[in-house]
């Protein structure tokens, strides 16, 4: 028997808001640790990695592990049907081929539940290797998603820059060309408004900018978001989420013809 | 010009 229950039910509606751009479908892997999920996109460019750790939970149970297949389209037509304050609850049997989502309203005067389909997927899974970055950037998720956004506008690409004054993001289009610049701040009143640069060599890579304003789908999920960088390896764009786990992003860079 | 990168390769199948 699997069993969830997130009081803060606007937490799972906004992580699946997170990844569902990207992934079509994908297997949740339930375990007495939390739940994890996996993911390349269908062309093998980005990967989604998320972790909701158990203890995040108002209630968790997990006899044994189960992985949940599901077609995330689906789960969020399912998911819209929750109010933002509703309370969550995700339920499976071992070995079922349904999941069951239950809704309650904080006063528990209305309980729906809704039962979905779960796939069988052939997700293999991947081992990410530990890598120490040359750069790494923490500034407010916000504003990466407005750099995102706007240079967008300008071309496909956005090249990040990093060194150890700040942070550049560079688009350059037919209509011309765009930059903006980010110094390091960290001294700022609110933590959440501060860029911090940790840079052991400088780096200057070129990202495609339909995945990077996808992972921006995450912003409401935590106030900063961490750029970890290295030449020739992926991007990991993380969003930690307050007592709970992450969501983090990988990107392939493109390459210089 | 740039051409997408993939990330085959970076990660290991387990």
């Amino acid at each position: 028997m699997f069993e969830a229950r997130l009081v803060q039910g606007a937490l799972l509606k906004k992580v699946l808001e997170s990844i569902k751009d990207l992934l079509n479908e994908a297997t949740w892997e339930c375990a007495a640790t939390g739940i994890s999920l996996q993911a390349m996109d269908s062309s093998h460019v980005s990967l989604v990695a998320l972790n909701l750790r158990s203890d995040g939970f108002d209630k968790y149970r997990c006899d044994r592990n189960v992985s949940l297949g599901m077609n995330l389209t689906n789960m969020a037509k399912i998911m819209k049907c929750a109010s933002n304050d509703d309370v969550i609850t995700i339920k499976a049997q071992d070995d079922a081929d349904t999941v069951t989502f239950v809704f309650e309203t904080p006063n528990q005067e209305k309980i729906s539940d809704y039962e979905m389909k779960l796939m069988n997927l052939d997700t293999e899974h991947l081992g990410i290797p530990d890598t120490d970055y040359s750069c790494i950037v923490k500034m407010p998720s916000v504003e990466f998603q407005r750099i995102c956004r706007d240079l967008s506008q300008i071309g496909d690409s956005v090249v990040i820059s990093c060194t150890k004054e700040g942070v550049k993001f560079s688009a350059a289009g037919d209509l011309g060309t765009g930059n903006v610049k980010l110094a390091q701040n960290a001294n700022v009143d609110k933590e959440e408004e501060a860029v911090v640069i940790e840079m052991q060599e400088p780096v200057s890579l070129t990202f495609a900018c339909r995945y990077l304003n996808s992972f921006t789908k995450a912003t409401p999920l935590a106030p900063q978001v961490q750029l970890s960088m290295s030449s020739d390896v992926p991007l990991v764009v993380e969003y930690k989420l307050e007592d709970m786990g992450y969501v983090r992003y990988y990107l392939a860079p493109k390459i210089e013809d | 010009s740039t051409t997408q990168g993939r990330l085959d390769g970076f990660f290991k199948v387990l």
